[in-house]
């Protein structure tokens, strides 16, 4: 009801039992939709494996730990950590890849956000997850890629290209935030990102889609402020 | 904050939880597993208004005389929340993303009148 109109305690119609507790579990449905920002609720998901899951959150959990141990309050760009409880509500997206084309040595990852929460939020912090499983020894070269689709959308150009020198298995973060910053303004919003590792390795992703080490994005957001009309 | 009873005359907090599963949501919504959407219920008459919760001084005893004095002429106040928290939700979006995120002010916790 509009503020001011009538006041909901005040003189309502008693309801009988069965017809109100209809009309409070709809109107809970309606409420947690519009604050997530949900047309309708989404359909069946197709859920991450458990060992793929429970990496995710343990690495989420080390990484918070490291940055606010060494930055407390500090985002990693340098932009202060909003104090929780000022008011603006935070979301923190997990996304694992799907996999898209691929050769022997190359595969390109996609990663998709919901045009909902891309539409009303800005970008605190966004953070790529890969596992290398490098076979042998030494520091070995590898190439990742994040590529952007032109604007016909049947080509894609490299927007960032950065490459690491592996030196044994294990997982390396990138900072994806500029990359997901602009394509959260999207339509479409999908992050692509390819990997090129060296030919003996094989491919660069684990063999099944449920194994832990698959790779994910975190992206912290924030709803971005509501437009103030000043009134004079 | 008073909770309602089985009859709620004053203005209390009336406790109302919907249970995800109850209305087929547990598939998208992982935690938690239902939401606390109390509401604020009762009356108001106007030796009440102003009484966010049931302040025992000395000078709340004398403003409500004066109040129930007068209340012929006076309108009800209202029954509303005056404490409420955020729900957490740990949810599959459509792209089946995990998304975690706090509503403010969500859950009622107390209620008063205005």
């Amino acid at each position: 009801a509009a503020k001011g109109s009538w006041c909901p305690a005040c003189g309502v119609a008693a309801l009988s039992p069965g017809t109100q507790r209809d009309a409070l579990l709809a109107l809970a449905k309606q409420s947690i939709l519009a604050k997530l920002r949900l047309p309708a609720r989404p359909n069946v998901p197709q859920p991450p494996s458990r060992g793929a899951l429970l990496t995710a959150l343990r690495r989420m959990r080390a990484q918070r730990s490291d940055t606010a141990a060494a930055f407390p309050g500090m985002l990693r760009d340098g932009r202060v950590l909003p104090r929780p409880g000022m008011g603006l509500q935070e979301y923190e997206i997990l996304s694992f890849a799907e996999s898209g084309s691929s050769t022997a040595h190359s595969v390109r990852l996609h990663f998709r956000f919901s045009q909902e929460v891309a539409g009303s939020t800005e970008i605190l912090q966004a953070t790529l997850y890969l596992f290398w499983a490098a076979p042998g020894h030494g520091a070995q070269p590898v190439t990742v890629r994040i590529l952007q689709p032109d604007p016909a959308g049947t080509n894609t150009t490299v927007t960032i290209e950065t490459r690491l020198e592996v030196q044994k298995s294990g997982w390396t973060t990138l900072d994806v935030g500029a990359a997901v910053r602009s394509l959260f303004r999207r339509e479409t919003p999908r992050l692509t990102v390819e990997l090129e590792v060296p030919e003996d390795w094989g491919s660069p992703l684990p063999s099944n889609h449920s194994d832990s080490h698959w790779p994910f994005v975190v992206v912290r957001a924030q709803a971005r402020k509501p437009h103030r009309v000043h009134r004079r | 904050g008073v909770d309602c009873g089985a009859e709620p005359r004053m203005c209390c907090r009336q406790e109302f939880f919907v249970d995800f599963k109850e209305i087929g949501w547990e598939d998208w919504i992982i935690q938690p597993e239902g939401y606390h959407m109390n509401y604020c219920a009762g009356l108001c008459p106007l030796h009440m208004a102003g009484v966010p919760g049931l302040a025992a001084s000395f000078h709340t005893a004398v403003l409500n005389r004066i109040k129930a004095a007068s209340a012929a002429a006076a309108v009800d106040s209202c029954c509303v929340p005056t404490q409420r928290r955020p729900l957490s939700l740990l949810y599959y979006d459509r792209d089946s993303n995990i998304v975690k995120t706090d509503i403010p002010d969500m859950i009622v916790d107390s209620c008063g009148c205005t």
